[in-house]
C-alpha cells in the first residue's frame, strides 16, 4: 500500500476533513455500495452481504457522528465507500488476493473494501468458516482511518479471531475513532430513569433501574455500568413502548409514594399513564375514565404543553417546566403550591453568574445512578446541588445550578444511525 | 457449482486450486514480514548492491531477526528472531491485508466500470 502513488486527482470532495484532519472523511452522511456481479460472493446471495455490511456500517455509527446510506444509484465515482468480492486478481485492483487462507480482505483509507471471495465467508449465525459481519466492520474501521492494533478485544486486530464471544466496539474503539471524527451530540426530548422491581434468587424484592433517552422517534438505554448505550440502540420508540406517542415525547414522570406508584408520559396538552406490568399504556382507570388525559385535567394549574417535568420524591412534588417558568405541583393536594409559578432563574438559582439555562429546557432528570437531577439543554447539562453537595459547601444556595457541562461527555455514545438502518 | 451438501452451505470447501501459499521458508517470511510493514522489501532479483557511498545497512540477517522479533513480540511468541514453528503459524493465519504498522493509505484509482 505504502508504494501507491498519492491519488492523480487529489481528495475527492467530502474524503477528508476541511478542519484540516486528512485522516477523516468531512462528510457526515457517508454513502456505500456493494459492487454487483463481479463483485458478488458465490457464497451469500447478494441480499445476505447486503443486510451484513449494512449492520456493519450501523455499528460504526452508533458511536460515532456518522450515518451510512446504501446507494445504489448515484454513479459509481460519487459513492465514497464501494465494497466488493473478488477472487485473485479482482476488481481492477493492483492488489492480488492470494486464495484461501492468510489475506481474506483489504481496504483504502477514505476508500473502498475487497474480499477474497476465495475465504469461506459466513454470516454471523454461523460458528464455521469467517464472519463476514466481523471483516466488514474491521474493514470499515480502516477506511474510517483506523490502523491495525494488537490490543486484545479490539476489532481492529489483524488477525481473525475466531469464535469470540461477542463482536461489538469496545472502549478504547470507541475512543480511538471518536478522536477522528468527535463524539456524538445532540439535545433529548426527555431523560428518564425507569423503576423495576424485581425478586432475587432469596425471592426478595430488589429494584432496579435503567436510564432512556428519548429523542424523536427513537430511544436509547443507557447502561450505567457499563457507561455506554445498550448494544445495538437507537431503537423506534414504537417498538418498545406500546401506546405512548410514537415520537417527541414531552416528560415522563414517575410519582412514587408510599401508597401510589404511577408513570406518566406527556406530550401536547395530553397525558398518558403506562402499565409497568403489561408494558403498555392504559386506555383507562380502575373507574372507567379513559386515557390520554387533558393535563389540566388532571394536573390543575399547570399548562400544556410542557417543556419537561420530574418528581422529587422527598418532597412529593412534581416540578412541571414551560419556558422560563416552572410549577411545583403537589401530588398529595392535587395542586399548585402557593409561591409557584416561578422562574427558573429563582427556584434554580446559578451559582456561577450568567451560567443557566434559563427558558426551554430540554429535559429536567433525576438520576439514581447519580443522586441528582439534571436540566439538559441542547448539548449541555446543569447538575443541580444536592443535600449532599450542600452538607460539603453550605454556602451553594438551595437547588443551584452547578456550571453546565458536556452532556456526551456524561452520558457516552448516544448516537443516531442512518433511517434506513432503524429497523435492525 | 461448488461442491456443498448442507443448507447453509457451512461445509462448502474451497477448491483446492484456490489456497493461499503456506509462508514455510525464509523468503516467504521475509515477504511476509515487508508486504505488512515489518521490514524493508527484500532484494529482488537483479537489484543492484548499495554503492560505496551508500549509508552501511545493517547486516540483512540482523535486520531480518529484528523484524522476526518486532513481529513476535506483538503476537506474544517468545522473542527470539528466529523463524520457529510458532511464528511461521502465526505468519499464516488467516488476516487482514492492510499492513500493520503503517495507517492505510489512500485508493488507488478505481477501476473503470464495466459497459
Amino acid at each position: 500500500f505504502a508504494r501507491w502513488p498519492p491519488p492523480p486527482w487529489g481528495p475527492r470532495p467530502g474524503d477528508a476533513a476541511p478542519r484540516g484532519d486528512a485522516r477523516a472523511f468531512a462528510k457526515r452522511t457517508l454513502t456505500w455500495r456493494l459492487l454487483g456481479d463481479e463483485g458478488a460472493s458465490s457464497q451469500l446471495s447478494a441480499d445476505e452481504q447486503r443486510h451484513i455490511l449494512r449492520l456493519a456500517f450501523r455499528m460504526w455509527s452508533e458511536v460515532t457522528p456518522l450515518n451510512f446510506r446504501e446507494d445504489v444509484a448515484a454513479p459509481g465515482a460519487a459513492v465514497d465507500i464501494q465494497l466488493g468480492l473478488g477472487r485473485g486478481r479482482h476488481l481492477g485492483c493492483p492488489r492480488v488476493f492470494d486464495g484461501s487462507g492468510q489475506e481474506f480482505a483489504h481496504a483504502w483509507h477514505l476508500g473502498d473494501i475487497h474480499f477474497d471471495d476465495d475465504e469461506h465467508f459466513t454470516p454471523p449465525t454461523s460458528d464455521a468458516g469467517i464472519s463476514l459481519l466481523k471483516v466488514a466492520v474491521h474493514e470499515i474501521g480502516h477506511v474510517l482511518g483506523l490502523p491495525h492494533t494488537y490490543r486484545p478485544g479490539s476489532v481492529m486486530q489483524p488477525n481473525y479471531i475466531p469464535r469470540e464471544p461477542v463482536l461489538e466496539l469496545d472502549w478504547a474503539d470507541r475512543k480511538a475513532i471518536q478522536k477522528l471524527y468527535g463524539s456524538c451530540k445532540g439535545s433529548f426530548d426527555t431523560v428518564f430513569d425507569w423503576i423495576r422491581k424485581e425478586r432475587n434468587q432469596y425471592g426478595a424484592v430488589t429494584m432496579r433501574f435503567s436510564t432512556y433517552f428519548f429523542r424523536n422517534g427513537w430511544y436509547w438505554l443507557y447502561e450505567n455500568r457499563n457507561n455506554r448505550t445498550r448494544y445495538g440502540d437507537p431503537l423506534q420508540i414504537a417498538r418498545g413502548w406500546h401506546g405512548i406517542p410514537a415520537q417527541n415525547v414531552d416528560a415522563f414522570v414517575h410519582l412514587w409514594t408510599w401508597r401510589r406508584e404511577e408513570r406518566y408520559f406527556f406530550k401536547g396538552n395530553q397525558y398518558w399513564r403506562y402499565d409497568s406490568e403489561k408494558d403498555q399504556a392504559y386506555t383507562e382507570d380502575e373507574h372507567g375514565r379513559s386515557y390520554p388525559r387533558r393535563i389540566s385535567e388532571g394536573f390543575p394549574g399547570i399548562p400544556s404543553p410542557l417543556d419537561t417535568a420530574f418528581y422529587d420524591r422527598r418532597k412529593q412534588l412534581i416540578y412541571f417546566f414551560k419556558e422560563s417558568l416552572v410549577f411545583a405541583f403537589d401530588v398529595n393536594r392535587n395542586q399548585v403550591l402557593d409561591s409557584y409559578p416561578m422562574k427558573i432563574t429563582d427556584a434554580f438559582p446559578a451559582i456561577e453568574p450568567q451560567n443557566h439555562p434559563l427558558r426551554n429546557i430540554d429535559s429536567a432528570y433525576y438520576s439514581y445512578a447519580h443522586n441528582s437531577v439534571f436540566l439538559l439543554k441542547g448539548s449541555a447539562y446543569w447538575k443541580v446541588a444536592s443535600d449532599k453537595d450542600r452538607q460539603q459547601h453550605s454556602w451553594l444556595p438551595s437547588s443551584g445550578l452547578f456550571p453546565k457541562q458536556s452532556i456526551s461527555e456524561k452520558w457516552f455514545d448516544i448516537c443516531d444511525v442512518h433511517t434506513s438502518t432503524l429497523n435492525m | 457449482e461448488p461442491l456443498f451438501h448442507s443448507r447453509d452451505r457451512s461445509d462448502l470447501e474451497p477448491s483446492p486450486l484456490r489456497r493461499a501459499q503456506p509462508i514455510a521458508d525464509l523468503l516467504a517470511a521475509q515477504r511476509f514480514l515487508s508486504k505488512y510493514g515489518w521490514a524493508d522489501a527484500p532484494p529482488g532479483p537483479g537489484s543492484r548492491p548499495p554503492g560505496p557511498a551508500a549509508p552501511r545497512a545493517r547486516p540483512p540477517a540482523a535486520a531480518l531477526a529484528e523484524a522476526v522479533r518486532r513481529f513476535q513480540k506483538v503476537n506474544a511468541l517468545p522473542a527470539s528472531g528466529r523463524l520457529d514453528a510458532a511464528t511461521l503459524a502465526a505468519m499464516n493465519r488467516p488476516r487482514c491485508g492492510v499492513p500493520d504498522t503503517r495507517p492505510p493509505v489512500s485508493p488507488p484509482p478505481r477501476a473503470r466500470p464495466k459497459r
